[in-house]
């Protein structure tokens, strides 16, 4: 990760934000919901509020805007540039601008919400059956008022279940009227017009008048966006028209013909060979939670990461079940600490030139309902360990994982360390009951848990927590709501916020590390997700962002979108035996 | 079946056709993004400055550092993108 020099951040916790305006591609509860979660990422991992403000000036100001927006940093029309933020600070300092050149969705194409009819505002259904006939947008068929309109459900014959889809003859956004729908004809500047327009006005935005003359009236609204509605081209926000002609031909549907970049596009009239007037039909979209979340990382202070699968990754790549990278994390948390926490904190200090095998560093206070913590003397004598045993002679490791960034291989009691970031090669050998009174001289497995430092290990059915000099346990895995089929954990991959992939077998679970409980829906094949990874590895970890699964003197190596890219052996490659 | 005649090309009005050459592209992504300054482009060798500047945005970006203009770099010089510099204020 990285943070804006001097690591610019804000200098209180509780912020203030306010949405300027919308863009016309959403209904306006969709953008502040998307936005509300956005902001939620980064106050699930420390301890900052945000709270939305409706007047005045706010921490961060959130506006849309199109090509030069009034900060002498212009957009691009559609696609390219998609956004961008400033770091903390006053002024414009932590404002977030979004280009409404794009087309602004949840990621996956049109989100058509729909208001009155008998669905509570549910989404539309695309596409929907209405006397017998199948349809993939709204439609004013079956009306006299010309209200466009579609289904909640795949059939509206069968279910009878509608809504009205956004349109500027239902309602406006903004401007003075309190959502009151356009009124056509209207007059303005002395001219009629029967449909939104841009006239008058240089962002772009199209409006109407809500009385029938806005000369005297002075009352108008922005339109929302019809699911019709093209992006970009000469048209922006103007609903295609069907059908239209072309070079001579005719057409119904949106159509890439005239161009070499395969996009689709539509005629705004009825005619492109007289008018030329187009855009863009709706593709997928630009997920407006996704971006947000990015730009908000860059209002409290984080600059652009180098790790691919990190949010705050400089480019824009789609994800479904979005969650936030460990580099996010490290991230925030150098600026503003943990969710309930120690305050932020510098970096830790470079560690001492012989990196000694350190247990687990105090973790934070926890709210797990744990048993007391104990602090338990060693058993029984630990088994001497000779620290010239070589690593490169073992065969296999009983667990390997990431301890305070160095990754630790644990076989019959003993366990060597590697240090990604010094080239000392391989130390140890050293001995576990020394490092981790009490536990068995076979593990099976561990992991460290990203937020608190907390060691987890696994031996059988049993597991351990050591945090600091404390450890508890050893206490069953059922405790962890794992079944009798899970006889041993084989590994564990952490995914951010607290999350934890337990495998055994050819299962996994998804372990909540702070309620110490699996989540429900667990345990999930392995092969449904990790394909083309051996599914009874002997050790799964992660390591410097990528998960790991190893069985005999093999390891796979996959990456956070699940695709394997090297095969390779755990001793010649990642323990660089020679 | 195939188009019977040759898939006419239309320039539509008000898009915004990058006319730029991929070098141009490159040079203007490297500038806007912090990774060469407005002077280093003035000055100097163009060359040696361009495979510099390209090696360190492939390195950034977690692309194969080449200092080349090739595929893989030019198809991410076009990627939606945050428009916050890589480097830099």
């Amino acid at each position: 990760f990285l943070t804006f020099e001097g690591d610019l951040k804000w200098d209180h916790m509780d912020l203030t934000y306010r949405v300027m305006n919308y863009s016309p591609d959403l209904d306006r509860a969709v953008i502040d919901d998307a936005f509300k979660r956005a902001f939620k990422v980064w106050s699930d991992v420390t301890p900052l509020t945000f709270t939305q403000i409706y007047s005045g000036e706010a921490d961060i100001m959130i506006m849309f805007g199109s090509r030069e927006h009034g900060d002498g940093y212009p957009f691009d029309g559609k696609d390219g540039l998609l956004a961008h933020a400033f770091p903390p600070g006053r002024g414009i300092q932590g404002d977030a601008h979004f280009d409404d050149d794009e087309l602004w969705t949840l990621g996956t194409g049109l989100v058509v919400k729909t208001r009155h009819g008998n669905a509570n505002g549910a989404d539309c259904h695309f596409p929907f059956i209405f006397e017998g006939r199948s349809y993939s947008r709204c439609i004013t068929e079956g009306r006299t008022d010309g209200l466009p309109w579609c289904a909640t459900t795949a059939s509206y014959d069968h279910d009878k279940k509608y809504g009205f889809c956004p349109s500027e003859l239902l309602y406006t956004n903004g401007g003075n009227s309190d959502g009151a729908p356009c009124v056509f004809p209207f007059v303005f500047d002395g001219t009629s017009y029967n449909a939104c327009t841009t006239d008058g006005r240089s962002d772009g935005y199209r409006w109407c008048a809500t009385t029938s003359n806005f000369d005297q009236d002075k009352k108008y609204g922005f339109c929302p966006n019809r699911d019709t509605a093209v992006i970009g081209g000469n048209s922006q926000g103007d609903p295609c028209v069907f059908p239209f002609t072309f070079l001579g031909q005719s057409y119904s549907s949106c159509t890439s013909q005239g161009r070499q970049d395969g996009k689709l596009w539509c005629a705004t009239t009825s005619n492109y060979d007289t008018d030329k007037k187009w855009g863009f039909c709706p593709d997928r979209g630009y997920s407006i939670f996704l971006v947000a979340a990015h730009e908000f990382g860059h209002s409290l202070g984080l600059d652009h990461s180098s790790v691919r699968e990190a949010l705050m990754y400089p480019m824009y790549s789609y994800v479904q079940d979005f969650q936030l990278h460990p580099d996010d994390v490290r991230g925030i948390q150098y600026l503003y600490g943990h969710g309930s926490g120690p305050e932020p904190t510098a970096p830790a200090p470079v560690p001492t030139e012989e990196p000694q095998p350190l247990p687990t560093e105090a973790g934070s206070t926890s709210t797990t309902e744990e048993e007391e913590e104990e602090t338990l003397e060693p058993t029984a004598e630990p088994i001497p360990v000779d620290p010239s045993q070589d690593a490169c002679v073992e065969k296999n490791f009983d667990a390997i994982t990431e301890i305070n960034g160095e990754l630790h291989f644990f076989k019959d009691g003993k366990y060597w360390t590697l240090s990604s970031f010094w080239d000392s090669g391989i130390q140890g050998a050293f001995s576990i009951a020394d490092a981790w009174p009490g536990l068995p001289a076979v593990i099976d497995a561990a992991f460290q848990d990203v937020l608190t430092k907390r060691v987890f290990f696994f031996s059988g059915r049993q597991f351990w927590v050591f945090s600091g000099q404390s450890m508890l346990g050893p206490r069953g895995i059922e405790k962890l709501g794992i079944g009798k089929e899970a006889r041993r954990i084989s590994g564990a991959l952490q995914r951010g916020r607290g999350k934890v992939l337990l495998f055994s077998g050819e299962s996994y679970w998804r372990l909540d590390v702070k309620v110490q409980r699996v989540d429900k829906g667990y345990p999930r094949a392995t092969d449904d997700v990790f394909t083309g990874v051996p599914l009874d590895a002997r050790n799964v970890f992660l390591y410097q962002d990528k998960y790991y699964f190893c069985r005999g003197s093999f390891y796979w190596r996959m990456t956070p979108r699940y695709q394997v890219d090297r095969v390779g052996y755990v001793k010649y490659d990642i323990l660089q035996c020679p | 079946p195939l188009q019977s005649k040759p898939q006419a090309v239309v320039t539509f009005p008000g898009e915004l056709v990058s006319g730029l050459s991929d070098l141009e592209l490159a040079e203007n992504y490297l500038l806007r993004f912090g990774y060469t300054t407005a002077v280093e482009a003035r000055t100097g060798s163009k060359r040696v400055s361009l495979a510099k500047a390209l090696r360190k945005m492939q390195k950034k970006l977690g692309l194969e550092e080449t200092g080349e203009l090739d595929a893989t770099t030019l198809e991410a010089m076009r990627a939606p993108r945050c428009g916050v510099p890589d480097i830099g204020t």
